[in-house]
């Protein structure tokens, strides 16, 4: 009986080699002129993954050279891929979520020993033998706060001609147009066209698109958090900027109505699992306004609730919503100037800001906490729609 | 006795403006 000898095959080790002549192609392949459609359906970001393990053979062989060439071609590929598509949110979200996870790879396979608590020992097998990359860590880090500033700025750009008209103009309670103030009016926050007026399901919709393509696209639990944290400071700011600056929006009816809409976000957060971003506390300032245009404002006792009530609200922003106050009809009167006055000096030694408006264009400081991932590099194979034949699997 | 690991080697980066210049540079020398 004849005995056949299957030879096992050669176990692969999770790394990827390739021809130096090779790497323009790998750039662009997988980096310049990838589309993250290509990859729906494989392991969330790949590409970090691809490069990590390309990096790692060349650490392997102890290529230096090979190992600089790589990163930096890397790295520019990844900057002209983001100046090309400036305002489109899922590459950017993409590449953000690959820059981030090269970044994680580079610590977690550091050899570092506070980055890998969480390394199996099969992942301790992969960690880099030759080179510390931790200057290449960080220019990964400066061009991640880079990629999160875009997103934020393509955020905003779509969110923003939505919010006043959503938050301020727009009449989803039943009944409350018959109680507006005379002489309101729609108005439009940056159209031309009066027509262009928007409802709140308009930014719902919108962050719900957000917040898919960011969890589809692997970003990190944490930048999610802060990409919503960021988002919902800049509504807050664009809303209440316009509310001090419009009498026709100082009303009862409209804080009724922007106390509602304010509760449907915080609704649509916790529907979500994002109530734990900070997100709301960024609204406590147009929370506090939508209550000072419900409270009674007449006596002494009216005044010192206020007080209490209004401590995101600085001295000067109170005292202006009090003065454009709209009565709804007859029975309902002005705010009094010795009302007012009480207000003031309820408030004077308060260390308030001076200005008026708040800066809608503020961003809080990004975090990137390290995220290790379970993933080992021997189970992860490379699709052929990448066409990256060239690569080796070592 | 415990076999300590050979030190891994710092490579240098230039920063990512660094990077940049590097790059437009490269690109204005070649068409």
């Amino acid at each position: 009986r004849q005995v056949t000898v299957q030879r096992k095959e050669k176990d692969f080790q999770g790394m990827l080699e390739y021809h130096k002549d090779d790497e323009a192609a790998l750039i662009r392949n997988l980096v310049t002129d990838l589309k993250p459609q290509t990859l729906s359906g494989t392991v969330p970001c790949l590409p970090a993954y691809i490069l990590y393990m390309c990096i790692r053979h060349a650490d392997y062989t102890n290529d230096d050279l090979k190992v600089h060439s790589l990163l930096t071609s890397t790295i520019n590929g990844i900057k002209k891929v983001l100046k090309k598509h400036n305002d489109d949110f899922e590459m950017t979200t993409f590449w953000l979520s690959n820059t981030c996870r090269l970044l994680h790879c580079l610590k977690q396979y550091s050899g570092d020993e506070g980055f890998m608590t969480q390394n199996t020992a099969k992942q301790n097998e992969h960690c880099l033998k030759n080179f510390d990359l931790t200057e290449y860590r960080q220019v990964l880090s400066d061009l991640s706060i880079q990629i999160y500033q875009q997103l934020i700025k393509i955020a905003e750009g779509l969110l923003q001609p939505m919010i006043v008209s959503a938050m301020l103009e727009n009449e989803s309670i039943q009944g409350l147009s018959g109680v507006k103030p005379t002489g309101y009016r729609k108005r439009s926050s940056s159209m031309i066209d009066g027509d262009n007026s928007y409802c709140l399901e308009a930014i719902i919709h919108q962050m719900n698109s957000f917040h898919t393509v960011m969890c589809d696209q692997g970003l990190d639990p944490e930048i999610i958090l802060q990409v919503f944290k960021q988002l919902f400071y800049m509504i807050n700011a664009v809303t209440l900027n316009n509310l001090l600056l419009r009498k026709d929006a100082c009303s009862w009816s409209t804080g009724m109505q922007l106390r509602y809409n304010i509760s449907q976000l915080e609704e649509w957060l916790r529907g979500r699992n994002l109530h734990q971003s900070g997100a709301v506390q960024t609204m406590e300032p147009l929370i506090q306004a939508a209550q000072l245009l419900q409270l009674k404002k007449k006596t002494h006792e009216d005044a010192e609730a206020i007080c209490c009530l209004c401590t995101a609200l600085s001295t000067q922003q109170i005292v202006k919503i009090l003065n454009l106050y709209t009565p709804l009809n007859e029975f309902e009167e002005r705010v009094t100037v010795s009302f007012i006055r009480t207000i003031q000096a309820q408030l004077q030694d308060r260390n308030d800001p001076q200005q008026l408006l708040l800066d809608f264009k503020h961003m809080f400081p990004v975090l990137f906490p390290f995220n290790p991932s379970s993933l080992t590099m021997d189970s992860i194979h490379i699709p052929a729609c990448l066409n990256l034949e060239f690569l080796n699997e070592v | 006795g415990i076999r300590h690991p050979r030190p891994r080697v710092l490579l240098k980066a230039p920063t990512l403006a660094e990077m940049e210049e590097m790059n437009i540079s490269e690109e204005e020398e070649s068409p």
